[in-house]
């Protein structure tokens, strides 16, 4: 067969005259780095499990998208993320839901597809799973921060007349993010 | 929402999606991406489905699922079967976002029924794509 890969970073209100150039670069730089990370691993006869891992990871780490760092808050100012795998070979699947402190969420639903018998964990116990497994990499919350969804949560709430909930310790700043394009995702 | 589509070279197919979910969201609120058949699926008889938007439209058309389900009892091809669930059933409940697909016989496909969806398809002898606008 011909290996293939495709990618998304998230769609929605994304409109020419919303990116900046350096936006617009950013993103399609990225992108292009997304697709050459899964495609060495196809290259190579390596499996489609493996592309799919690598090219997530990739956006997972990546500021600019709604993933791993870079990832949206809740309205009390935390990050929970969500993700799911599948192999169509075997139809096995793996997915977790509302976890806080794994870098790589993709990285720990294919732990729960291949290391344990259930298909999806939620919350508490995603997390307690995350953490007995050597390789599944563990952060603080705080990782997870970028200036930009912060500002994009303060509006939201402003406009659900909810309350601000107090900025998480040791918020760093980062300035890629700035570049973050915040595509309307609303709660 | 990210998500990634792959078909190596033993024609096997797989699909992973991962997300911050929406902004402010409360109340334990969970989309589409980490549901099996929603916003990720993947099956070797069909393809390999990664979804992005408003996920509570995803959860109740079963967007993934449907698309392999069209594809498989159906043989629809990828291209068309990924835009009748986007353009006519998504759009049909109002609902907005975006799909990518891949087939085991490596043809790409993706559709989206907003203005944008950050995207890129690169496949054995074939150049890099990469997308943002409609």
């Amino acid at each position: 067969s011909k290996w293939a890969l495709v990618a998304h970073g998230g769609a929605g209100v994304i409109d020419r005259s919303d990116l900046k150039p350096e936006q617009e670069q950013a993103y399609r730089d990225a992108m292009a780095r997304v697709a050459e990370t899964g495609a060495a691993v196809l290259r190579d006869g390596g499996s489609a499990m493996d592309a799919v891992v690598a090219a997530v990871r990739v956006l997972e780490d990546e500021p600019l998208f709604n993933a791993g760092r870079g990832a949206v808050f809740t309205a009390e100012g935390r990050n929970e993320l969500d993700a799911s795998i599948m192999d169509g070979r075997s139809l096995d699947a793996g997915a977790v839901a509302g976890v806080t402190r794994t870098r790589n969420p993709i990285t720990l639903a294919r732990a729960v597809m291949e290391q344990s018998p259930h298909v999806f964990l939620v919350g508490e116990g995603a997390d307690g799973f995350a953490q007995t497994r050597d390789d599944v990499a563990q952060v603080e919350p705080s990782y997870f921060f970028t200036e930009r969804r912060w500002l994009s949560l303060e509006r939201e709430l402003k406009e659900m007349g909810l309350p601000i909930p107090e900025r998480p310790e040791r918020a760093g700043h980062d300035d890629l993010a700035a570049l973050a394009h915040d595509e309307g995702k609303r709660g | 929402t990210v998500g990634v589509v792959a078909v190596d070279a033993e024609g096997n197919v797989a699909a992973g999606t991962s997300t911050g979910g929406t902004t402010a969201k409360q109340w334990g609120r969970v989309g589409d991406s980490p549901l099996i058949g929603c916003g990720t699926y993947a099956s070797n008889k069909s393809c390999a489905v990664s979804a992005t938007g408003t996920g509570e439209f995803f959860i109740r058309l079963a967007v993934a699922k449907e698309i392999a389900a069209l594809v498989e009892h159906k043989g629809v091809s990828l291209q068309e079967a990924v835009d009748e669930v986007v353009q006519t059933q998504l759009t049909a409940i109002d609902g907005d976002g975006g799909v990518i697909a891949v087939a085991p016989d490596g043809t790409c496909a993706w559709s989206f029924n907003t203005s944008g969806m950050y995207r890129a398809r690169i496949a054995d002898g074939e150049p890099l794509v990469v997308g943002i606008y409609k």
